[in-house]
């Protein structure tokens, strides 16, 4: 099965 | 002074009821340039974010940016009151508003209903999005994208989309079985038939289905919906808000461990 990913760890927090 | 006129207040209706099963309270940020709004989910799984431009609206003045922090389910009991051929207003005199207020005024301005609604200070942690050439982007028919996300979720919760030169397939694996759709690049100038596929370097993503459900509660707003790609990147969905700006959702994919 896949895991899911955050989206957090693709965009940095501004 | 901040105050933005709607004359099609429906498309505000439309947006709220787009994104209220995804986010519970947001911060609208006024600006000179028009209004702006990111929210993730509460798995942090997925983003959304709305831009509208000040030319949109019927007036539009914002003399300096403000915050606006709502409750969106607060904001949809205001809205019930709007109808859908109202102008909708919003307005706030103070620098550091506790409330916004709304008016709804329908065509003949016989009329007009004002509602105030308490705002929220909500922490705004916000995520910098560059701009993304995406290698894959398919502009297809909004409904019939919310018709094969339906439809595979009755058989997995996941979907892989894999895009090639001249299609886009999606499939999916379920205790029950298997099934693909595979959606071809179609010039017909039937909106609901058109497929419009730039294909850069091909993408095979997987996403959860259940988080596309709710991004197409969007479909209202647009004929059209865009989905964009890149290998190792969060899914970019985007319906266009004629003349007024983009409602943008961002899904992280799923990936083996």
């Amino acid at each position: 099965d896949k895991a899911q990913k955050e989206i957090k760890s693709y965009y940095e927090s501004e | 002074m901040f105050e933005a006129k709607l004359q099609q207040g429906v498309i505000f209706k439309k947006i709220v009821d787009a994104i209220k099963d995804l986010v519970k309270s947001v911060n609208i940020d006024a600006s000179t340039s028009g209004l702006s709004m990111q929210a993730m989910d509460s798995a942090h799984v997925a983003l959304v974010s709305l831009k509208l431009n000040e030319n949109g609206f019927k007036d539009y003045r914002c003399d300096r940016p403000i915050t606006l922090g709502l409750s969106i389910e607060n904001l949809s009991k205001i809205l019930k009151c709007a109808g859908n051929d109202d102008t909708i207003t919003l307005q706030t005199d103070e620098e550091e508003p506790s409330s916004l207020k709304f008016f709804f005024e329908n065509q003949q301005a016989s009329k007009i209903s004002e509602f105030s609604l308490n705002l929220m200070s909500l922490d705004s942690e916000s995520l910098g999005i560059p701009d993304t050439d995406y290698s894959s982007v398919i502009q297809m028919s909004s409904a019939e994208f919310s018709r094969i996300c339906k439809e595979l979720s009755s058989i997995s919760e996941t979907v892989e989309i894999e895009t090639s030169k001249e299609s886009v397939k999606f499939s999916v694996q379920g205790d029950i079985g298997a099934g693909s759709i595979t959606v071809k690049n179609n010039q017909s100038d039937k909106d609901v038939d058109r497929v419009d596929l730039q294909i850069d370097q091909p993408v095979k993503l997987t996403f959860a289905l259940r988080y596309l459900n709710m991004f197409n509660k969007a479909v209202s707003l647009s004929s059209t919906v865009s989905l964009n790609m890149s290998e190792e990147n969060p899914l970019m969905v985007e319906y266009k808000i004629d003349d007024l700006g983009s409602l943008r959702f961002y899904l992280a994919p799923k990936i083996s461990d």
